[in-house]
């Protein structure tokens, strides 16, 4: 499952935490279906 | 003979770019097996293209370069390698005529 720690996004750069937001749900999802 | 070297040259560079990104993503492990697992999935033809070598060193380059921006550059590379997904390609070439 994906780590809780994750959610609690603490990156300054708008755009870097857009893409970690991205890639953790894509991993959300994957997990979900899979 | 050319393709061998090229899939050389695109290993070596995504192990680095994955060793570069490993330091700076200690909080989300996952990311970076998620782009593993990505990797493992795309089309050999692809993982041994000039196009990905590019944009596996430009990813890199900009990487090093701007530390703030690692998970822009690790999503860049999960959204082409998913374009180039083993799987869709095989589907499309069955497709099309």
């Amino acid at each position: 499952e994906v780590s809780r720690v994750c959610e609690d996004d603490d990156d300054d750069d708008p755009e870097n935490r857009i893409a970690k937001k991205m890639l953790l749900a894509q991993i959300k999802s994957n997990y979900s279906s899979g | 003979k050319h393709s061998h070297v090229l899939q050389a040259e695109n290993e070596r560079l995504f192990t680095e770019f994955v060793e570069h990104c490993s330091a700076l993503t200690q909080d989300c492990p996952e990311v970076l097996t998620f782009l593993q697992t990505r990797h493992a999935k795309s089309s050999p033809d692809f993982l041994s293209s000039v196009e990905f070598r590019n944009t596996l060193g430009r990813c890199l380059t900009r990487a090093q370069a701007n530390r703030s921006k690692t998970f822009v550059y690790i999503n860049e590379l999960c959204t082409v390698l998913k374009q180039h997904a083993a799987k869709k390609r095989q589907i499309l070439a069955k497709v099309e005529p």
